[in-house]
């Protein structure tokens, strides 16, 4: 799975995710990536890409909930990633990425690693895969 | 008001002994999907036009699990699935179940710029995209050796891989000795998407 998450100039976010799925996977099987609310999602809040063990996304409609604790709990964007990646996933393993209207870029992840990279326009630029 | 951000993700899930030259390739194609979002960013793009383009290129490159080098069927055939989503008036596009088109993403936009709909799957978006004009190519144009690979060890380990590719055999077995266990099955059976 690939996903890409944007926040412009003009404050504007957007997330696009796009995968082949499980390797093995049985023919018609549908994964959370192109479920809106759960492997993408988007407001004028934030946007959110996930990827991972989408059964457990899609139940715990991940992308969804950053935007909702935001909205709702009032939390930031780091704190939002956090907070859903921790309480949201129940047993599965996923990660994701996050921008805010702000200009800030978050990810998180509760498995082995995630391959991943995040810019902002003050300079900020990473590429990782482990913590 | 904050400046712009863009974040880019190849998967989740990591097998810990992946070869370094794998490691620094992915970290070539991310710094690479980096700047060209980056590029259009400072080109003043939209978001929505940036994430699109930046997951193009990202659907293109085989290396990660969508487009070229997506992830196999148990029948051993490609079958792609994206969606996207603008956050001005939360506009929204998915496709499902899609075989013959180069980039899927581009087919989720059309979807949501193009349709009345929010999703099309299958026979239909496969109709939708043939109206559209979108570029089309034959299923075989996704598999890559890799993936053919990995789908039969996949099989003879009669498992179902989330997101995750069979270690290469170089690592296969110091993976065999991690002790590690995701969804109940050893680590040693996934591998980094």
């Amino acid at each position: 799975t690939v996903g890409c998450v944007v926040v412009d100039g003009q404050g504007r976010c957007a997330a696009a995710t796009s995968t082949g799925g499980l390797m093995n996977k049985m023919t018609g099987r549908i994964g959370d990536s192109p479920l809106i609310g759960a492997g993408t999602y988007a407001c004028d809040l934030c946007g959110v890409s996930c990827t991972g063990e989408g059964e457990a996304i899609i139940r715990g409609t991940l992308a969804r909930d950053v935007a909702a604790v935001m909205e709702y709990k009032g939390l930031g964007l780091q704190e939002a990633v956090d907070f859903v990646v921790k309480k949201r996933l129940d047993k599965g393993f996923a990660g994701l990425i996050a921008v805010s209207n702000t200009g800030e870029v978050a990810y998180g992840f509760n498995c082995n690693g995630m391959f991943r990279g995040c810019a902002t326009e003050d300079g900020f630029m990473e590429v990782g895969i482990w913590e | 008001m904050g400046g712009w951000a863009i974040a880019v993700h190849g998967g989740a899930g990591v097998d810990p002994n992946l070869p370094l030259e794998r490691q620094e390739a992915a970290k070539q194609l991310l710094t690479r999907c980096l700047n060209l979002g980056i590029a259009a960013l400072r080109g003043s793009l939209p978001a929505i036009d940036v994430v699109e383009l930046v997951v193009r290129e990202l659907e293109t490159d085989p290396f990660f699990n969508s487009g070229r080098g997506s992830a196999l069927t148990e029948n051993g055939t490609v079958e792609m699935e994206a969606s996207i989503m603008d956050g001005e008036g939360r506009r929204c596009g998915a496709v499902s179940g899609v075989t013959t088109v180069k980039n899927p993403i581009s087919l989720a936009r059309l979807v949501m710029d193009k349709s009345p709909h929010s999703y099309l799957a299958f026979s239909g978006a496969e109709e939708f995209a043939k109206k559209q004009g979108v570029e089309l190519v034959d299923n075989s144009y996704f598999i890559t050796e890799d993936n053919v690979g990995m789908l039969k060890l996949a099989k003879e380990a009669n498992t179902i891989l989330f997101d995750y590719r069979i270690p290469l055999e170089t690592t296969c077995g110091g993976a065999m000795e991690s002790p590690i266990v995701m969804n109940g099955l050893p680590i040693s059976v996934y591998a980094p998407e």
